[in-house]
């Protein structure tokens, strides 16, 4: 690692940030979020505290621009340069800036939340279908308002759920207008305007009136970007006009027909061939994520690195399962020391094998009227093992009222009762002998309290220390095998859906045995929900399908309420 | 059957092409990003092999020296405006 020259750093460790104005591209809840998040990367490994203010000079003001924005460094239109901060101090010194040419997003192309509707603000499904009719972007068909609206499952048609995309008729965002959304026309310098205009700015910036005379009202607001919105090109933000005509021909939707590159673009009005007016359609786009932890790096004095794989190294790349590297921990922990959370202790004693049976009274309390299971109290394995530190879990299930995470031969667990507190990580060979370390999923029999366990193509039944297996996942008839499951969800008593990939089936836990009709397409009854989800586990009763470290989480009318992170949401991580 | 569709290849009106060489390019990359100091930027052919020695060092490429096309390919990825080099 690189510090800057002289070891510039903050002589204070309770920083604040500001966030002056934001992106076009995504939701402001969702930059924030972001930004939060960055900050936490160095606040974890450090003693650094950051609080966010909304008012006056923070130490770390933040701000979007393009080309020139005031600091002499200008950017330089989409790619290339992303990002730029300055080094600790006064001023200037510790702001970071984001270059507003570019598409931000979290790193794997465009989300749409909606807004109103009733799907509770949860994503746009792409493609889904409208009266027989495939859309692939938000649409006004249907809507005598011009609204965009787009369907949160595959179907419309199916399931009515929907909710409306960002779009300047719904509202705006920064201005004076409190959210207002536009007014067309309205008039601007004696002109009329019937769309969001660029005229009056030098920074590009799409604004409208939010009243029908801004030379009167003075009132007004930023557009959001919607999601055809194009990047670069003559049109920056403008949407595309689709259908458009280009070279006699008709297009709906982006086409890379007129250039060598390769690259998507559309027409922002119905005829390009009359208009010329075009621009770059969506890619991936930038992790505002990722860039702002680099950035906020420099900002805390951190130089750039020669370690590739580190977050400080000079050129962007995405990755899905971030982790600070340790030559980014060194170089921050030279400046500022290390975070005062809890230290590795050294383990303790190991616990003789022949140790009475003391219930744990959490577990006991549920289970021992139902099944006279007096679980051994298992000790932890690594107390320096943190279950907030780990990526992904390998299953995830309730027994005995305690949410268990597995995760390679250990497994932590907490409770309500427990007040989040995580006890573990615990060895699985030590209160379920005979399970392999690894197991992809795992639920509960609520009636007779019986634990199924679940590991490639094999199943594992505890009653009590009690146990039956391994056997085939033939013998439950899930025929052909799949290659693992995913997850399992209780379904009321003697009922439990079990999920792999696309398909899920239901178990008749009392046969012991799927129930006719099974497999089904999990999309058709779960839409909404990535396909290709790691863990599925009910907690405090709602659905939740985790991918990553990201769990969609649905209510039991299949609606995704919301779309949050298993460390916080499940695990409630500091 | 698909219609015909344009096989043609058009500039777009606004579309910041490059006209620059790979050698302005490499220059231009070179000073900005610290590799280059402004007192050697003289175009002289050393200066340049020093500086892309160091950048191809700094960014973990194979260190030649030359302008090759994984340099280039670094010089035109994504990243940070903060310099390699210097303040």
């Amino acid at each position: 690692f690189l510090t800057f020259e002289g070891n510039l750093k903050w002589d204070h460790t309770d920083l604040t940030y500001r966030v002056t104005n934001y992106s076009p591209d995504l939701d402001a809840s969702v930059i924030n979020d972001a930004f939060k998040r960055a900050f936490k990367v160095w606040s974890a490994v450090t003693p650094l505290t950051f609080t966010q203010v909304y008012s006056g000079e923070a130490d770390i003001m933040i701000m979007f621009g393009s080309q020139e924005h005031g600091d002499g460094y200008p950017f330089d239109g989409k790619d290339g340069l992303l990002a730029h901060a300055f080094p600790p101090g006064q001023g200037i010194q510790g702001d970071a800036h984001f270059d507003d040419d570019e598409f931000w997003t979290l790193g794997a192309g465009l989300v749409v939340n909606t807004s109103f509707g009733n799907a509770n603000g949860a994503a746009c499904h792409f493609p889904f279908v409208f009266e027989g009719k495939s859309y692939s972007h938000c649409t006004a068909e249907g809507r005598s308002d011009g609204l965009p609206w787009c369907s949160t499952t595959p179907s419309f048609d199916q399931d009515k759920l929907y909710g409306f995309c960002p779009s300047e008729l719904l509202y705006t965002y920064g201005g004076n207008s409190d959210g207002a959304k536009c007014v067309f026309p309205f008039v601007f310098d004696g002109t009329s305007y019937n769309t969001c205009t660029t005229e009056g700015r030098s920074d590009g910036y799409r604004w409208c009136a939010t009243t029908a005379n801004f030379d009167q009202d003075k009132k007004y607001g930023f557009c959001p970007n919607r999601d055809t919105a194009v990047i670069g090109g003559n049109s920056q933000g403008e949407p595309c006009a689709f259908p458009f005509t280009f070279l006699g021909q008709t297009y709906s939707s982006c086409t890379s027909e007129g250039r060598e590159d390769g690259r998507l673009w559309c027409a922002t009005t119905s005829n390009y061939d009359v208009d010329r007016k075009w621009g770059l359609c969506p890619d991936r786009g930038y992790s505002i994520f990722l860039v702002a932890a680099h950035e906020f790096g420099h900002s805390l004095g951190l130089d750039h690195t020669s370690v590739r794989e580190a977050l400080m190294y000079p050129m962007y790349s995405y990755i899905e399962d971030f982790q600070l590297h340790q030559d980014d921990i060194e170089g921050i922990q030279f400046l500022y020391g290390r975070g005062s959370g809890p230290k590795p202790t050294p383990p303790g004693p190991v616990p003789p094998t022949q140790t009475p049976d003391v219930p744990d009274q959490t577990t006991l309390a549920t289970t021992t009227e139902d099944s006279g299971f007096q679980p051994t109290e298992p000790s932890p394995v690594d107390p320096g093992s943190d279950a907030c530190r780990v990526q992904a879990f390998d299953a995830i299930t309730e027994i005995n009222g305690m949410m268990h995470f597995f995760k390679s031969g250990k497994y932590w667990r907490t409770s309500q009762s427990l007040k989040g507190k995580i006890q573990g990580p615990f060895p699985i060979a030590e209160t379920w002998p005979a399970l392999p370390a690894t197991l992809d999923a795992a639920f509960q029999d609520l009636l007779t309290k019986k634990i199924f366990f679940f590991a490639g193509q094999r199943f594992w039944v505890y009653t009590g220390k009690s146990v039956l297996g391994p056997r085939g996942l033939e013998k439950l008839g899930l025929a052909p095998a799949p290659a693992r499951l995913t997850g399992a969800l209780q379904r009321g008593r003697g009922k439990v859906l079990l999920f792999s990939g696309e398909h899920f089936w239901r178990l008749d836990v009392k046969v012991q045995r799927v129930d006719r009709g099974y497999p089904r397409q999990t999309e058709e009854t779960f839409g909404g929900v990535p396909i290709d989800v790691h863990n599925v586990f009910l907690y405090r009763g709602k659905y939740h399908f985790c991918q990553d470290r990201f769990c969609w989480r649905m209510t039991p009318r299949y609606q995704v309420d919301r779309v949050g992170y298993l460390k916080y949401d499940v695990l409630h991580c500091p | 059957p698909l219609p015909a569709k344009p096989q043609v290849t058009i500039t777009f009106p606004g579309e910041l092409v490059s006209q620059k060489s790979n050698m302005e390019l490499a220059n231009e990359y070179l000073s900005r990003f610290g590799y280059l100091s402004e007192t050697k930027k003289s175009g002289r052919q050393e200066s340049t092999t020093k500086a892309l020695r160091a950048m191809q060092k700094k960014l973990g490429l194979e260190v030649t020296g030359e302008l090759d096309q994984a340099t280039l390919e670094a010089m035109r990825a994504p990243r940070c405006g903060v310099p390699d080099v210097g303040s």
